[in-house]
């Protein structure tokens, strides 16, 4: 990365669209 | 200590605004069904919160890492990156952090900050109009931290949550080739400066 920093990001995805659909028809 | 204080303030006030403009950005980019989100008032201006609970945890666990970076000033600018399904960047929501020398700094002033929110937001809204020809590609989303040189060699600084590890993102997800750039809107108060601006992948 540009000047010695770091760039980031959380390990774990978000949940995916479709993760989000299924729980939905769950309830 | 009041300086101490002053820096928790500040990630707080930010980390909160940053949540509402994750969730409003996810809905106009249509990354989630819109029957997630419900309509609230923020900052005197309407906006649409997700009221899914596993998405909620995933932002709120997101930006409490990300907040004592922000307390000490280590975190140069949060960008939440839009990606199509071959998890490509389509767009970068840049938001650019600046803190003046806390010595500078009335403590007192530091709320006033929250009224100019509700015009940023609006026009942070108003990007849906400028790069809406991208909406259809959006599949996903992950949320970066670009740190301060004086932060690199804190990376437990960012791991605060046992199970919410992070790591260096891929250089793919950082830069774009050629891209387009949108600035939405400048914003400097007492206690921080903040520029938005949109990033978007040209058109193919």
């Amino acid at each position: 990365a540009a000047g010695g920093a770091y760039v980031l990001k959380p390990l774990m995805s978000p949940p995916s669209r479709e993760e989000i659909l299924s729980t939905l028809m769950d309830l | 200590r009041q300086d101490l204080n002053f820096g928790q303030v500040v990630a707080d006030i930010l980390c909160e605004f940053l949540e509402v403009a994750i969730h409003l950005i996810l809905y106009v980019r249509e990354v989630y069904p819109s029957g997630i989100f419900q309509k609230r008032k923020k900052y005197n201006v309407p906006v649409q919160m997700s009221c899914h609970p596993e998405l909620n945890q995933y932002i709120q666990d997101t930006l409490h890492c990300v907040k004592p970076l922000i307390e000490k000033n280590d975190a140069e600018k949060v960008v939440v990156v839009i990606m199509d399904k071959e998890h490509h960047p389509v767009e970068r929501f840049v938001f650019e952090i600046s803190q003046p020398p806390l010595l500078s700094i009335r403590f007192a002033s530091s709320f006033s900050v929250k009224s100019n929110w509700g015009v940023f937001l609006i026009t942070n809204r108003s990007a849906e109009t400028l790069t809406g020809g991208q909406k259809k590609r959006c599949c996903s989303f992950t949320v970066l931290v670009h740190t301060r040189d004086a932060a690199t060699r804190n990376m437990e600084k960012v791991q605060v949550i046992k199970d919410f590890p992070w790591i260096v993102a891929d250089e793919q997800e950082v830069h774009m080739k050629e891209p387009r750039l949108i600035p939405l809107k400048s914003m400097t108060s007492d206690i921080v400066k903040m520029q938005l601006y949109v990033e978007e992948r040209a058109q193919k």
